[in-house]
């Protein structure tokens, strides 16, 4: 969900 | 995907032709400190999760401490310019007048409003984001102001705006390949290459098709 959105950019 | 790593590779490249650039000229010509201090900031609020230990790859492990490591570099590189070449140190510091709190502020408050969790370390990463996007308008100004710029600050600039501009179609990418949708970056990264829009387009005309480089 957005709320647990994985930060995986730089 | 290939824009994403292209855009990741454009973001070294910039940071290769700027540190070029100091070592090169020994001096901080048409480089804009307050920006350089935005970047810092921009990094070490971004990066905050390397404390977590909940590493996604050794791939982003390790591009992140290299923007966090250069940027500050980068910052050290320049106040050593200040001791071996005060003269053209302080003329930067002249001409380097816009006034970060207009980009600080908003983008606390922005961070406050927009944001995917209320906690610190997503506080912090939506800060960053939303300073990120803003972070170049020191250097623009310092540009726009003194009307002339190096090749190599040109393509700096150039190769740092070509890093958001590449996410763009990362982010069409994987909307259709993960169905993944992350409106903060995407909103902020649209607002930063519209900020390089202008930028884009001097440096098509004069530096691709030739002759120096001025902005109006």
């Amino acid at each position: 969900s957005q709320n647990e959105v994985e930060h995986d950019e730089l | 995907n290939i824009f994403r790593i292209s855009a990741d590779l454009s973001h070294l490249a910039s940071i290769v032709i700027l540190l070029e650039t100091i070592r090169k000229t020994r001096q901080v010509d048409g480089i804009s400190l307050k920006t350089q201090l935005l970047y810092v900031l921009v990094f070490c609020t971004r990066y905050l999760d390397l404390l977590t230990f909940r590493w996604t790859s050794l791939y982003n492990t390790l591009m992140k401490f290299f923007f966090i490591g250069t940027s500050i570099y980068v910052i050290k590189l320049m106040q050593e310019c200040k001791i071996k070449n005060p003269v053209a140190y302080k003329d930067m510091m002249a001409r380097d007048t816009f006034q970060i709190k207009y980009l600080l502020g908003p983008s606390a408050i922005l961070a406050m409003v927009f944001n995917y969790k209320f906690t610190i370390l997503e506080l912090c990463w939506s800060f960053s984001v939303w300073l990120e996007s803003v972070a170049i308008l020191p250097q623009l100004f310092m540009l726009s102001r003194s009307g002339k710029a190096g090749t190599l600050t040109t393509h700096y600039i150039f190769a740092l705006g070509l890093y958001r501009a590449l996410y763009i179609p990362n982010w069409i990418w994987r909307y259709y390949t993960e169905n993944r949708f992350e409106k903060l970056s995407i909103f902020t990264g649209l607002l930063q290459t519209a900020l390089y829009s202008d930028f884009f387009y001097i440096y098509y005309k004069k530096v691709i098709k030739g002759g120096g480089f001025e902005l109006p």
